[in-house]
């Protein structure tokens, strides 16, 4: 998180604001609770507490515009800049902006929802700048989330207690606020590791890293801000040259990734790769582009499904260990890359050569450098 | 079998860049004529956005940079807000 340099921030608690005028996206009431439950955000994890009046001059002025509103700072049209605030200070100072050239919603996942637009521009009427966390709600750009499920990202409630300190009048337990995961964390465990037309995908949490050795770049996204279908805390992936498609298995769920959208008629249930009805989960899914045969880790067995055939190989389950010999853990993820296997357990990912000899066991972010 | 969408023209790419990098990092509006002045500029603010977004830093408008301009954003200014 970062904060305005300066000493930008209210010196008082009882702040007060006001809602200028609406935009005809939505209606009234839904504009209000909109911004209301916003500011109720930081009013939970601080001792800042929010009165609305409705004429006169408040700390925190909320209006829609267009264009050159008359700030200094014109809005651009429809998508780029969808709102603006200014920090604590006198006169426009906790003032906050937005783009009515812009599609706010209050529910529906197309468009820009309001409540969180207008959640992240009251962190900047309160002192808070960008935040370089991508799983912070003061990240620029804007990601669309589940606003039921919306818990302030720790990052964000770092930053702005850093200003006011936390809720004193704190009752009973909190969610736990999300804390975008770490590829220096020596303890990072993936939830699961794919291929994705020459990227490689690291999942972990709400989030993923999307490595490409030919750019030698790392970003990470939080899943949603690509796929808002796809949930977080994913069992498996793994993709299907054969197809081109990337699967995504949580639970008995799947769904396909089509390069970097998603494939029709999905979800669909595990059972579409024949597995007995027993196994309601996996932990791993290897694709073997040698032999086209996918490699379902459940606990410490492996199950085969010919994908040429589409029917499980005879024999199988088989332990692990038989089919990896020295991989004793339970495997949390797995991928195929350049011809090595790769198998994550815990922190450590061990490589297997032809013949699946086990080469080595290096750290889990060998392929995210830190 | 309608034509492949054309990418943005340069110009569109350098404008849109241009205005990106004026409004959400001080890049200072300058004349044409010092060139020399206005692309330096260029990729220092260029620098500093693809540092802000982890993206590889080479002071240069690449697709991952361009990329992450056109995406709806904040108009609060990333730096030297």
């Amino acid at each position: 998180y970062s904060t305005f340099q300066g000493d930008y921030k209210w010196k008082k608690h009882d702040l007060t604001y006001r809602i200028e005028n609406y935009t005809p996206d939505m209606s009234v009431a839904e504009v209000d609770d909109s911004i209301k439950r916003a500011l109720q955000l930081w009013a939970d994890v601080t001792p800042l507490r929010f009165t609305r009046l409705y004429r006169g001059t408040a700390d925190i002025m909320i209006s829609f515009g267009v264009g050159d509103h008359q700030d200094g700072y014109p809005f651009d049209g429809p998508n780029g800049l969808l709102a603006h605030a200014f920090p604590p200070f006198e006169g426009i100072g906790g003032d906050a902006h937005f783009d009515d050239d812009e599609k706010f919603f209050y529910r529906s996942p197309q468009g820009y929802n309001l409540f969180l637009v207008a959640a992240h521009e009251f962190g900047h009427s309160l002192g808070l700048e960008h935040s370089r966390d991508p799983g912070a709600l003061m990240y620029p750009t804007y990601i669309h989330r589940d606003v039921d499920t919306f818990v302030l990202p720790k990052d964000d409630v770092d930053g702005i207690q850093s200003l006011y300190g936390p809720n004193p009048d704190e009752t009973g337990p909190r969610p736990t606020p999300p804390v975008t995961p770490n590829k220096c964390d020596p303890k990072l465990v993936l939830d699961a590791v794919t291929m994705l037309r020459g990227e490689i995908m690291f999942f972990k949490d709400s989030f993923f890293w999307r490595s490409s050795p030919h750019r030698g770049t790392v970003e990470q996204h939080l899943i949603t801000g690509f796929w808002p279908e796809i949930p977080g805390h994913i069992d498996a992936a793994f993709e299907s040259p054969l197809e081109d498609k990337v699967f995504i298995i949580k639970g008995e769920k799947v769904w396909a990734l089509y390069g970097y959208e998603m494939a029709q008629g999905y979800p669909k249930s595990l059972s579409m790769f024949r597995l007995p009805r027993k196994v309601q989960k996996v932990d791993a899914v290897l694709y073997d582009e040698t032999s086209y045969k996918i490699l379902f880790f459940v606990n410490k067995q492996i199950y085969s499904y010919n994908e040429e055939q589409r029917r499980l190989e005879k024999g199988y389950p088989k332990p692990v260990e038989v089919v990896f010999p020295g991989m004793k853990g339970k495997v949390t993820a797995a991928f195929q890359y350049q011809g090595f296997n790769y198998l994550f357990s815990g922190s450590k990912m061990f490589e297997f050569g032809a013949y699946n000899k086990l080469r080595r066991v290096l750290n889990n972010n060998y392929f995210l450098p830190c | 079998y309608t034509s492949p969408i054309a990418p943005p023209a340069d110009e569109d790419r350098e404008s849109i860049a241009v205005n990106y990098l004026t409004q959400l990092y001080g890049l200072p509006n300058q004349s044409n004529s010092d060139t020399e002045k206005r692309s330096s500029g260029m990729s220092l603010r260029l620098k500093e956005m693809q540092q802000f977004f982890r993206l590889k830093v080479t002071g240069k408008l690449d697709e991952e940079t361009l990329d992450v301009m056109k995406k709806p954003r904040c108009g609060v200014p990333d730096v030297a807000a």
